[in-house]
This record gives structure tokens, C-alpha cells and sequence, in this order.
């Protein structure tokens, strides 16, 4: 309940209708989009039940490392109701052409992977939101001070979704499992799309703004 | 950290 409380607004990317479409505009505007994401998703990791009460140092450090995951999984939960198109953002739905001409079909066509994973699984809500905590306090980083409290936090969490399971989905036992199986291919999904914005920075061609910056430094 | 500077300060405000 306190993270389905805790889950933000849907966000708008607002694209400069006087600028001509091209790769570099779709860029700046993911760019954009994700940094002011990010900005919202620090605030609700610190709803997360728990994550306020670890250490400021091992805050940082699983924010460090799983915060491409978590703007991967909102993206990937938006795009749940549409068929081969990513929902970036309300007013921002990227289909294969778009993904072409913004050099992204691989990288989106990998998220879509995800997508129809969790759509012939019907991922509710209730479970998107367990799950995004999970990866955030999963990310397995390797700067961790106390462990025993970022394992307390996993274990929270992983109850969480067993007793959601076990409450709502009693006819499949496996549930919980099945979408904790689900998060190796959201690492490697958002792994790849670290890589490619790392050299979408070193180009220099599209503007990014700090924050955005600061975190793809602590994964280069 | 001074390198996470940003990251730092929106994790010590309140909201």
C-alpha cells in the first residue's frame, strides 16, 4: 500500500514542436525526460519502506546502480496497454520508426522484450511497484557499507510480493518467482542502455543536463 | 562522493 501511495504522476516530455525532428532532437528529449525522472525517482525511493533508515553512503550506492533499471521498468509499465510501442512519456510514444530515426531500434526493441514478458504474465500494479523497489534495493552494488540492512530491505520486500502473491494469486504458487526471474533481463536491458548513453555523451552532440551526467559517470 | 554531488543533495531534502 505504501508504495502504490508512493508511485509518482505520469511525466510529459514536452518536445520543442519549433525544433524539426531529427536523431539528435529525440536524444535531447529522452535526455531531458530522464533526467526529471530521475528527480522524481529519488524522492520516491526515499517512500520506500525502509530505504530512508539505511545510510546516506548505501543510498547513493543502490541509486548508483540501479537507477537505469527503474526508468526502464516505468517505461516498460506505461508501454503495457500499447502493442510495439514504448511510452516514454504521456505525450511521448516512440514506435519502431521513431526508434530508427533516434539510432534506438536495438536498445527499444529490447525493452519491448520486457513489455511482453509482463504482458502475458498481466503484471498488475500492485506487482510493478514491489518489483521496481526490489531492483532498486537488488542492484548489487558494489560499494555497499552495511549489507545486513540492504539485505533486511531486500527481505522486506521480497515478503511484500510473496504475501501479495499468496493473497491474490493463489492458484499460481510460482508467481513470485516467475517476476523475480524477470530481472535479469531488465539488468541487462538497462545495462545496454547505459552503454549507449555513455557514448551518446562522449559524441557530445546531444545537451544533457547534471543529474543525468553524475549517473551515468558513477556506471562509465 | 564529491563527485555525486546532485544525487547527495536531492537524497538529504526532505521531500
Amino acid at each position: 500500500s505504501l508504495l502504490l501511495v508512493a508511485e509518482p504522476e505520469g511525466i510529459f516530455a514536452m518536445p520543442d514542436p519549433t525544433v524539426p525532428e531529427s536523431d539528435i532532437k529525440a536524444l535531447t528529449t529522452l535526455c531531458d525526460l530522464a533526467d526529471r525522472e530521475l528527480v522524481v525517482n529519488i524522492s520516491w525511493a526515499k517512500h520506500i519502506p525502509g530505504f530512508p533508515s539505511l545510510s546516506l553512503a548505501d543510498q547513493m550506492s543502490l541509486l548508483q546502480s540501479g537507477w537505469m533499471e527503474i526508468l526502464i521498468l516505468r517505461v516498460v509499465f506505461r508501454s503495457l496497454a500499447l502493442e510495439d510501442k514504448l511510452v516514454y512519456a504521456e505525450d511521448y510514444i516512440m514506435d519502431e520508426e521513431q526508434s530508427k530515426l533516434a539510432g534506438l531500434l536495438d536498445l527499444n526493441n529490447a525493452i519491448l522484450q520486457l513489455v511482453k514478458k509482463y504482458k502475458t504474465m498481466g503484471l498488475e500494479k500492485e506487482e510493478f511497484v514491489v518489483l521496481k523497489a526490489i531492483a532498486l534495493a537488488n542492484s548489487d552494488s558494489m560499494q555497499i557499507e552495511d549489507s545486513e540492512a540492504v539485505q533486511r530491505l531486500q527481505d522486506v520486500l521480497h515478503g511484500a510480493l510473496q504475501d501479495y502473491e499468496a493473497t491474490r494469486h493463489p492458484e499460481d504458487p510460482r508467481r513470485a518467482g516467475k517476476l523475480i526471474m524477470t530481472l535479469p533481463l531488465l539488468r541487462q536491458t538497462a545495462a545496454r542502455a547505459v552503454q549507449h548513453f555513455c557514448s551518446i555523451k562522449q559524441d557530445g552532440r546531444v545537451p544533457m543536463h547534471k543529474l543525468f551526467l553524475e549517473l551515468l559517470e558513477a556506471k562509465a | 562522493k564529491e563527485k555525486h554531488k546532485i544525487l547527495h543533495q536531492l537524497l538529504q531534502n526532505s521531500t
